[in-house]
């Protein structure tokens, strides 16, 4: 089973080791919660406090 | 009338001995004529030394000729002989390909003998690359040497041996020999290599596998190469073939009269694998363009391929059976011992490559089924009726108080990948195994990335995650169907303008993972869209394929969550082979905070 998820165009700036290995054609092997991205919105007006965004 | 039927009886053995004197007649006409053919092949590519000596130079000028640089070239990595201990692959970059042997075991003089054959054309690639790696816990696929290898001069050399022997070169200080490798190549008997190319796809309607076919059998093999010919055309064929007349075939006799008859009249107008118009009057082309195809279609070849480069084959089976999922391991404890081969993807907590088991057979069933024009045609229109009754007798089992004894046996075989102090209750609890595969987690066993700010998307479940930035790189990497779009992942009731070229997470999830999902991100939850569909498996081997279109044409449900920060999020839950069954833990107008659960996959149809 899996679960798809579509952004509208420009919506989220996904975090650059997922589109690596995705780019090779390898999974990535995640847990709920981990973080996947940010919002366009947001990381154009500067990053938010990433130091807390920890993977797990 | 004991007379008259030995006359009839006599009579009719003379009418099949005439029959059976045409048709070899007729057979020896066709091989001489197709030898002649490899003749002129093999003295093309095996005296052309670009020299001209002798009487034969017109020959040789003939025979240098760029047009007959053509034929299916086998090529053999032997062995090596490196300056130290260690386990050594090898790969083979031709043109726009690479493929790479086993692993050998550790030592100074590695044996591969990997055969692959090799597509010659004229105007085509000409110099193979050899790049030789060692391999180890500690130095994982390091390039040691290398040689470049001129194929129309290899074969244009006359040899004392078999085989030749190539320094390897130091990729950094080119002059500096590390090691040498044995190498053979040869072209191959296009006359065998048509017959065997026959023998092999008539083979796969032999279905009790007794080496004969009956007309049936080959009509539909016939069909499956969506070719038109006439029913009567087909028994004509058959009936030639059918020296005996007793309703059957050997495969060794239809494969020697389909080699003669696709000489003739081609029987197949496109390649039953990747589905190329074969052009009719390039015949040769045609068999041997149909030989490769069919050899990487069921992975029968030694080695494997597909890799653009030689770093990426090095990683072989990291980036080509990573893809190999599979949903055999539902069924608890098969894949032991020695019919496990090995599947990897990379951790992104341990930033490691993890190792899953995997069944090498069902793999290549899996192969043959999914990524073939041949095996989804053969499965043909009942695939779907058939996977809905699978999934849906699995669930009934599934269901059932006896299938909580399986809990454990399965507990066992993932040992390494299910944590059973993050599940919410003990194994006493579940009484189905259902219960078990849609268990919960204790709160907190699953930290969610910055959870008070919703700018921070989180990963929707526990799983193997690919994700693109725009629909192209999806279908460029990873999405091979060739009816996928977005406007069919989502179906019509959803509008999906705003969704088009959007970017799109793949969260597939596999047999041993916690199968609930969870909300990515906050917001409100739209409407949900059940879609109804078939059950083809979501592992990548189904998803690659470019004859199977899983994502848009499986059972899903589909819906959307209003974001502030990330505008409307699209949400489809696709069901699969065996777990078909989604179950949503909200509703329309509810709001979510990010990491909440949202529903879980379970067995069923």
């Amino acid at each position: 089973s899996t679960v798809i998820c579509v952004f509208e165009k420009n919506a989220i700036e996904i975090d650059k080791d997922l589109l690596e290995n995705s780019a090779r054609s390898l999974e990535t092997l995640v847990s709920v919660g981990m973080k996947l991205g940010v919002s366009k919105k947001a990381y154009d007006h500067g990053l938010p406090n990433l130091e807390r965004c920890a993977l797990q | 009338g004991n007379e008259n039927s030995k006359e009839s009886s006599s009579s009719s053995l003379e009418r099949k001995e005439s029959r059976r004197s045409r048709l070899k007649q007729k057979l020896r006409v066709e091989r001489h004529h197709l030898r002649n053919r490899l003749r002129h092949l093999r003295s093309g590519t095996r005296n052309g030394n670009g020299n001209g000596s002798g009487s034969d130079s017109s020959s040789h000028k003939k025979l240098l000729d760029a047009d007959h640089f053509a034929g299916i070239a086998l090529l053999t990595l032997i062995r090596g002989e490196m300056k130290f201990r260690d386990k050594w692959l090898a790969c083979v970059s031709f043109g726009e390909q690479t493929f790479r042997t086993q692993i050998s075991d550790s030592t100074d003089k590695p044996v591969w003998n990997s055969e692959k054959k090799l597509l010659l054309e004229k105007n085509g690639p000409e110099v193979a690359r050899i790049s030789v790696f060692e391999t180890n816990k500690l130095s994982s696929n390091k390039l040691i040497g290398y040689c470049e290898i001129n194929l129309l001069e290899f074969l244009t050399r006359d040899l004392d041996s078999d085989y030749e022997i190539f320094d390897l070169l130091d990729p950094s200080t080119p002059n500096v020999v590390v090691g040498k490798i044995h190498i053979s190549c040869s072209v191959e008997d296009p006359v065998e290599t048509e017959k065997g190319f026959a023998r092999r796809i008539l083979s796969i309607v032999d279905y009790n596998g007794d080496g004969q076919l009956s007309f049936p059998e080959f009509s539909e093999l016939i069909n499956a190469f969506g070719n038109q010919v006439a029913v009567a055309k087909k028994e004509e064929l058959f009936k030639e073939a059918d020296l005996n007349g007793d309703g059957v075939v050997s495969l060794d006799e239809l494969a020697s009269l389909l080699a003669v008859q696709q000489e003739r009249e081609p029987i197949m107008t496109c390649c039953p694998v990747c589905g190329e118009i074969l052009e009719a009057s390039d015949k040769l082309n045609n068999m041997i363009h149909l030989t490769l195809c069919f050899d990487e279609g069921t992975g029968n070849q030694v080695m494997t391929g597909g890799f653009l480069t030689d770093k990426e084959a090095s990683y072989g089976w990291m980036f080509k059976l990573s893809e190999w999922a599979h949903f055999s391991s539902y069924d608890v404890g098969l894949n032991k011992g020695s019919s496990a081969s090995h599947v990897l993807v990379f951790d992104r907590r341990t930033k490691r490559l993890v190792e899953e088991l995997i069944d090498g057979k069902i793999v290549l069933s899996m192969r043959a089924i999914y990524q073939s024009k041949v095996g989804l045609g053969l499965v043909g229109k009942g695939a779907k009726e058939i996977l809905q009754s699978i999934s849906e007798k699995q669930g009934r089992k599934m269901n059932s108080l006896e299938s909580a004894k399986d809990i454990p046996k399965f507990v066992e075989f993932f040992k390494d990948q299910i944590n059973l102090a993050d599940v919410k209750h003990p194994l006493e609890h579940f009484k189905t195994f259902n219960e078990f595969f849609v268990r919960e987690l204790k709160p907190g066993v699953r930290p969610i990335a910055c959870m008070e700010d919703d700018n921070v998307a989180i990963c929707a479940a526990d799983c193997r995650l690919t994700a693109f930035t725009c629909v192209d790189d999806s279908l460029r990497f990873w999405i091979k169907g060739r009816k996928f779009s977005i406007q069919g992942l989502l179906g019509q009731e959803i509008s999906s303008s705003a969704f088009i070229d959007g970017t799109l997470v793949i969260f597939r999830l596999a047999p041993q993972d916690y199968h609930r999902f969870h909300v990515p991100v906050t917001g409100t939850v739209g409407k949900f869209v059940s879609i109804p569909g078939c059950l083809y498996t979501v592992n990548p081997i189904a998803i690659n394929s470019k004859y199977c279109n899983v994502f848009t044409e499986n059972k899903r449900v589909v819906t959307t969550i209003s974001t502030a920060e990330f505008g409307k999020v699209a949400f489809v839950a696709i069901g699969a082979t065996m777990v078909g069954s989604i179950t949503f833990l909200k509703k329309t107008g509810d709001y979510v905070k990010k990491g909440d659960e949202f529903g879980y996959f379970s067995f069923g149809g």
